[in-house]
């Protein structure tokens, strides 16, 4: 919140709408304005008002540089809008930055997005440290209902529940890292960086940085999906292959690589396979391996074509690591197996499991 | 040459950013009491981002600094 709980003294609030970006249709704009205010009303008692004419709580406008509240924009990019808390003349009012481009899609910036954080702060919400809070001050793009546990608790402590609604289904908070129960959904090599995917999130370990850095995956990768099941890094090609459900998506650094999301049956794997849990490339013999369920395949990266005699048992191969893996990665002659919140350390070579770790020891817990 | 420059950018940059959003004053402090506010105020803002406090202008600090963002400030009173 902001200091003294700035909030408005009645459930009721008026908007207008000033002017209009060129960038959407007028009706995309009314549109992502009141989709808006509904991601605040559905969780409290507020309910809000359109009016046509004179002066509303919360007055609407775009525009650039300095738009006559000493509070001038920047350009594009940077600076996308704000807003001033709850009160009488220019509190409540919400500015957008005409020099940036509006969007009703992933392209940045999607303006439903951006109004709805900078409703919360014509609301009397403050920001949020927590990445996966709409009320986070930097801009990234997700789909689905945008509130955290964070924000609801944070708009219902100024104005109450919504007496006729349900509980709504809050977006997970980001994962904490030294939580003894955190598992991985998948990990991979980038670039000498190794990529700790859970969630809407990943974590970033380089070598140099004592601390794990935690990022939105759509904050980088826009067009990844929320979840990621498994991820390897093909070193010779400089790619990572991404795989979710039955697609998959090949990443040259921060780009996407043309072609792709494909389907993962296009490496050889039969259609009855729905998802892969965790992949993996052995540097040494140029194998790319493929976990599903109790099973795993072995992918020939030179040829393009799955190895004969797969299938094979996980359990049998790779002897007291369990028969289910949520994620694996090799360093150094040594494969790393992720289930659940454990981690073994397996001997390619010797064939035996030589440690076993919680699976956030990586991330310095 | 070049190298002071781009120092030079990323400080102007970082102070913009600082004042803007962490409440940093403008105008001339004296020049020993203007880096240790400047390094004050970096600390406070890697704190908010959960970033590695260090109070110096390290990569990660600079990437957070350049993220398309609100222009709400993200400590003190907004007027």
């Amino acid at each position: 919140h902001f200091p003294r709980d700035l909030k408005w003294k009645n459930t009721n609030v008026t908007f207008r709408i000033l002017n209009y970006t060129p960038d959407l249709r007028k009706a995309d704009v009314d549109k992502a304005v009141r989709n808006a205010f509904n991601v605040w009303s559905r969780v409290t008692p507020l309910r809000f008002k359109k009016l046509y004419e004179g002066n509303a709580d919360i007055m609407i406008s775009f525009g650039a540089k300095e738009h006559g509240d000493f509070n001038p924009f920047d350009g594009p990019e940077g600076l996308l809008a704000h807003a001033y808390p709850p009160g009488n003349g220019i509190g409540g009012d919400t500015h957008f930055d005409e020099d940036e481009t509006w969007t009703k899609d992933f392209h940045t910036f999607n303006l439903f997005l951006v109004a709805a954080h900078e409703f919360g702060h014509a609301l009397g919400m403050a920001h949020s440290s927590d990445p996966g809070s709409l009320m986070y001050p930097v801009y990234s793009y997700g789909k689905g209902y945008p509130l955290s546990e964070d924000d609801i608790k944070g708009i219902q402590s100024l104005y109450g529940e919504n007496p006729d609604h349900g509980r709504v289904k809050p977006k997970p908070d980001a994962p904490t890292k030294c939580d003894p129960e955190l598992s991985f959904d998948a990990i991979t090599e980038l670039r000498g960086e190794t990529i700790i995917f859970k969630d809407r999130f990943y974590w970033r370990l380089h070598p140099q940085m004592p601390e794990p850095e935690q990022t939105l995956i759509k904050s980088t990768w826009p067009e990844l999906p929320n979840q990621v099941d498994a991820a390897y890094e093909n070193p010779e090609k400089d790619i990572v292959i991404i795989f979710s459900g039955i697609q998959m998506w090949a990443l040259n650094g921060y780009n996407l690589v043309e072609g792709y999301p494909k389907y993962i049956h296009k490496l050889g794997l039969p259609k009855t396979v729905r998802k892969i849990d965790a992949a993996v490339n052995i540097r040494d013999t140029g194998k790319t391996l493929l976990f599903v369920d109790e099973e795993y395949w072995s992918y020939d990266e030179e040829k393009g074509t799955m190895d004969s005699g797969y299938p094979r048992s996980i359990e049998n191969d790779f002897p007291g690591i369990g028969d289910e893996v949520d994620a694996v990665a090799y360093h150094y002659g040594y494969l790393y197996f992720y289930h659940e919140h454990i981690q073994f350390e397996y001997s390619y070579s010797s064939r035996k499991v030589m440690r076993i770790m919680r699976a956030n020891s990586i991330l310095n817990c | 040459k070049p190298i002071a420059n781009e120092e030079k950018d990323k400080l102007l940059l970082a102070e913009k950013y600082l004042r803007r959003y962490y409440d940093m004053p403008a105008g001339l402090q004296g020049e020993r009491k203007a880096s240790d506010l400047m390094h004050q105020k970096i600390r406070e803002m890697q704190a908010f981002f959960r970033l590695e406090v260090t109070g110096k202008l390290d990569d990660n600090t600079l990437e957070v600094m350049e993220m398309a963002r609100c222009g709400v400030p993200d400590v003190a009173e907004y007027n």
